[in-house]
């Protein structure tokens, strides 16, 4: 079916969603922050 | 999504009306539907046999036309113009959006010198027009003009007819997407188990030290 | 039968308004059953107000012991902590507006009122329950609702809270243990001194039969921009104050522990207890805003697996 195949095509053609430098950073960034409030956590736990 | 269901009607008018003619009478066919504001997709007046039927006649070329229209570009118009019929504006537009999609196949940041380039097109406010007006009004394309940049990112690209071999390369990525989400769903339940162990081992740990606390204190007094 | 409680008894509620079983029990509501477009409405019109308080009020009946709140509008004011009275710049537009609701058919009554805490809770602070005291001595049966959206966001559930005031002097029995939420440390005061004046009724929610099939159509139309948007993100500065808030505690728990060596041997063992207690609730609160950020990161690296790990 030729409409689904140009349907899935351009589904496929956006993936991956956002492949950039910057995007790798900010979210690393955001993934150290949350490690860092866990960390500070258990402190407090401690 | 939009653009299949608003096409879908064009589609199924043109396929109608080449299944009608035969010979000479489907060249005003395939120009008009070259030309049509609103179809963007050939693969299925392709397929009509009538159409196929054109191959090695006089009208070849407009049969040609077709397969240019369904996965070609401009460029590629420009180089085979003597094997092509002359265009009109209308097709000249077309060709030109169906350019922009097949750009936006291989990559999502298009720089303004490329296109320019591959569209003909002169200087940036023209560049931009075009892309504002003929593709993102439309709803072919959608996404964001940076003019620091110099640069257009695609967010969303409506799909062109397939070429030859692009069907095995969509079955690959599909496979891979669906076992990458498999395993997501196996480390998630994985992490929920983890996550109910370590609950348990915590409040028996808890308990035991209570325990061990209520035996101190029965033990010093 | 799910469509029935929208059914109004005009004559059931005129009896019930004048029996009014209120009086003889200040405990007399217990439940609140709130409708899936009065809950939307209410957290719609705090989320707009951003930082800013924003009130409203609620449409509504009563059932036995339950306040049934069918439909709920905003009203033109703001910073609702900021004034005595805030209710009263909008006497006027409330008074237009329920006019205009009997002509257009809709024959409830105003039977609540509801506002936003953004960031701090739903709990009732002393200006929230004066006013309340005040509509409960001439609108009974009233109702006060309050909203925290910040919270909202950053939890992924609606926090809301209904509440009652109790009369003047009343002195309430022993108030069951309710779920401890985190108060900042600039508001536990007023937190603290009101807290025994009023009392939380049980919220339920309910829909008609078309709110389930809009609803799922609205679903329909909004579940990437849910699944897109994320609470780290849009509620940096909620969390930033947050932490800084724990910190603060932190440094007066810290300073009270110091100080207890050389105060006066008054009881030792019930301070040491307080301080406890006190560093209990400072554990709650940091494992509550690391729970909430790592559910965030959660979202944020399952979308980047499944949507930016795949090539073509």
């Amino acid at each position: 079916e030729n409409s689904l195949l140009r349907q899935v095509s351009s589904l496929l053609r956006r993936l991956p969603a956002i492949e950039s430098e910057k995007f790798q950073d900010d979210f690393l960034m955001e993934y150290n922050d949350t490690l860092l409030v866990s960390y500070l956590a258990m402190f407090t736990n401690c | 999504m939009d653009i299949e269901q608003r096409q879908a009607e064009h589609i199924e008018y043109f396929v109608k009306q080449a299944s009608a003619v035969r010979g000479s009478a489907l060249t005003t066919v395939i120009v008009d539907a070259t030309s049509h504001p609103s179809l963007f997709a050939f693969s299925e007046i392709l397929a009509v046999p009538n159409i196929l039927e054109l191959e090695g006649t006089e009208n070849s070329m407009y049969l040609y036309l077709l397969r240019l229209f369904a996965q070609g570009t401009w460029t590629q118009y420009k180089n085979f113009t003597g094997n092509l019929p002359q265009l009109v504006p209308d097709q000249v537009l077309k060709l030109k959006q169906l350019t922009v999609l097949t750009l936006a196949e291989t990559t999502k940041v298009l720089p303004y010198d490329l296109l320019m380039q591959e569209l003909d097109v002169s200087n940036v406010r023209e560049l931009e027009d075009f892309l504002i007006n003929e593709c993102m009004y439309v709803g072919i394309v959608r996404g964001k003009l940076d003019q620091l940049r110099r640069c257009f990112e695609v967010q969303f690209a409506a799909g062109r007819d397939l070429r030859p071999g692009q069907l095995a390369s969509m079955i690959e990525t599909l496979s891979d997407w669906l076992m990458t989400s498999d395993n997501l769903l196996v480390s998630i339940q994985e992490k929920i188990k983890w996550a109910d162990t370590m609950s348990q081992l915590d409040k028996k740990h808890h308990k035991d030290i209570e325990e061990k606390v209520d035996e101190v204190k029965k033990t010093l007094s | 039968s799910s469509d029935a409680i929208f059914y109004y008894d005009e004559t059931a509620q005129t009896k019930f308004q004048q029996e009014k079983p209120w009086t003889n029990d200040p405990h007399y509501f217990k439940r609140v059953k709130i409708s899936a477009l009065a809950l939307l409405k209410m957290v719609v019109h705090a989320r707009s107000g951003g930082t800013i308080e924003v009130m409203g009020l609620m449409q509504g009946k009563t059932d036995g012991d339950a306040i049934i709140v069918m439909d709920a509008f905003a009203l033109p004011v703001e910073g609702t902590e900021t004034r005595v009275n805030a209710q009263a710049d909008a006497y006027e537009y409330m008074v237009d507006y329920s006019q205009t609701n009997k002509q257009a058919g809709r024959l409830e009554n105003v039977v609540g009122w509801y506002h936003s805490h953004p960031g701090y809770g739903c709990w009732l602070s002393g200006i929230d329950v004066s006013t309340q005291m005040l509509n409960q001595q001439f609108q009974e049966p009233f109702l006060a609702v309050v909203i925290d959206p910040t919270r909202t966001v950053s939890a992924g559930k609606v926090e809301i809270g209904a509440f009652r005031t109790y009369p003047e002097g009343y002195k309430p029995p022993d108030e069951p243990v309710s779920e401890y939420q985190t108060i900042p440390l600039n508001k536990i005061e007023d937190f603290g001194v009101h807290c025994k004046q009023y009392y939380s009724l049980d919220i339920t929610y309910f829909k008609s039969s078309l709110d389930s099939h809009l609803l799922d159509l609205l679903w329909n139309k909004y579940w990437v921009n849910t699944l897109s948007s994320s609470p780290l993100l849009g509620n940096g500065d909620y969390v930033a104050g947050q932490i800084s808030d724990l910190a603060e505690k932190l440094e007066q728990a810290e300073n009270q522990l110091s100080h207890s060596r050389f105060g006066p041997l008054i009881a030792p063992a019930q301070r040491k207890k307080e301080e406890e207690s006190q560093l209990a609730k400072i554990t709650c609160d940091s494992a509550k805003i690391t729970v909430e950020q790592v559910h965030g990161l959660m979202s944020q690296v399952i979308k980047d697996i499944l949507f930016n790990t795949v090539r073509q």
